[in-house]
């Protein structure tokens, strides 16, 4: 068994004609049966195990984007592009493939996709015709819309909207997990600091030195003793 | 201690500030102390210059983060604070420019108030607002309501933001902490945190203290 780093984007390395191969494979396999309109297209891969059986087994997660072409295309292209809003709709799926290089043959012995975006892990229970993303990715842009107007943010291009949407959706789901484990009444969600990184709200709002540095010593307050 | 206390409804809590995009929250806490402070001693509530320790206190690190028990030395170093009014808030380091002269309000020394939660809300009310600082887990995303995060999500050895812990009560038997923070009115519930009370959630009760007049 060769156990290959868990993650890996596809343009790291273009050369590996082997991985790719797996992963056009897989890539045509979701699109014939999907059941969707638009054709999707490989983004990256995680948790890759290659195993030497019969032939050789490939297990693999597999990050599916959405492009503009149409699968009722007469032809549709090798380099569809990506649509503009690919990232926020991944497809995530789970492959167990078996390839007989010598016979250029290929054995799909497993799939598994889950629509729920980066994070989320297929479940056993999903499968390629699960709910669509599009309910999801509509309120998370008529959420923004609101975030930008009241709170009046500004951009300077369509390049950083763009990439400030995708944390603004990425941050939504986080305060979805925080609100879930609050064991208070506490309501969480969309702020003014919604299309902050955690990082650049730790690097702006916060104070790194309060657990860094050992506080000057002070004398101890007298408790109060009467009523 | 009293079963609720609220130092908003007793005149010695100033507006919500706003620290804008710079890590000067300890500034703000402890200005919001003193403020208190003067208040109880003096009588009268003034709005206090968190500007005059970015620019003058020397040990912090302006926006890059300080420390209060380092503010309240430097505060006696340099002879008090001026107002808010003398010496705006600007979000960024400046130079010093801290007149004397304009002084408004001065403090003698500091004290550290203990970790144990009956006795800080002994002490708060009966002395006022207290400088904390805790752990901001969730936070960024805190719109109302008492939030109470799990411990290992929100642990008190990841102090990372100072705020004035200004009352306390219970809400429907929850029992919380009423938080001013410094991050405008349009945060929050009108600028104010809510935290679960009792069980020192996200490390509220780790750095409690004050400035003493």
């Amino acid at each position: 068994v060769s156990a290959l780093p868990p993650v890996r984007w596809l343009q790291e390395d273009p050369e590996d004609i082997e991985l790719k191969t797996v992963l056009r494979l897989a890539e045509r396999e979701y699109n014939r049966v999907s059941g969707r309109e638009d054709v999707y297209r490989a983004l990256r891969l995680r948790d890759l195990r290659r195993q030497l059986v019969s032939g050789i087994r490939y297990d693999f997660t597999v990050f599916l984007g959405r492009t503009l072409c149409k699968k009722e295309d007469e032809e549709v292209p090798d380099n569809c592009s990506l649509h503009s809003l690919a990232s926020l709709m991944e497809i995530q799926c789970r492959y167990s493939m078996l390839v007989f290089p010598w016979v250029n043959e290929t054995k799909v012995l497993d799939h598994r996709c889950s629509e729920e975006g980066v994070s989320a892990e297929p479940s056993s229970d999903q499968d390629v015709d699960s709910v669509k993303p599009e309910d999801e990715l509509l309120e998370t842009l008529s959420l923004f819309k609101d975030f930008v107007t009241t709170y009046n943010k500004k951009y300077k291009d369509d390049e950083e909207a763009l990439m400030r949407l995708q944390i603004f959706s990425q941050n939504f789901k986080k305060a979805k997990e925080i609100q879930e484990k609050d064991q208070g009444t506490a309501e969480y969600g969309v702020t003014k600091f919604s299309d902050l990184t955690e990082e650049e709200f730790r690097t702006l709002y916060l104070n790194p030195l309060l657990s860094s540095q050992p506080s000057r010593p002070m004398k101890m307050a007298l408790a109060p003793t009467d009523p | 201690p009293p079963a609720q206390w609220d130092w908003r409804e007793h005149g010695a809590v100033t507006e919500v500030k706003n620290q804008g995009m710079c890590g000067s929250c300890w500034a703000f806490s402890v200005t919001g102390n003193i403020e208190g402070q003067w208040f109880l001693k003096k009588g009268s509530l003034l709005s206090l210059s968190e500007q005059e320790l970015v620019d003058c206190d020397g040990v912090d690190m302006a926006c890059g983060g300080g420390l209060p028990s380092n503010a309240y030395e430097a505060i006696e170093k340099l002879g008090g604070l001026e107002s808010e009014q003398d010496y705006s808030y600007l979000g960024h380091k400046e130079p010093c420019s801290f007149s004397t002269n304009k002084v408004s309000a001065y403090i003698n020394s500091s004290v550290e108030i203990p970790k144990d939660e009956t006795q800080i809300a002994a002490w708060l009310a009966k002395n006022g607002p207290i400088s904390i600082a805790l752990n901001a887990f969730a936070m960024q995303f805190y719109r109302k309501g008492i939030s109470y995060p799990f411990r290992i999500l929100c642990n008190p050895w990841m102090i990372d933001h100072a705020v004035l812990l200004v009352g306390y009560g219970d809400r429907d038997g929850k029992p919380f902490w009423a938080i001013k923070n410094s991050w405008g009115t349009d945060w929050g519930e009108e600028g104010y945190y809510y935290l679960h009370r009792g069980t020192g959630s996200c490390g509220m009760n780790t750095m409690c203290s004050s400035a003493v007049i």
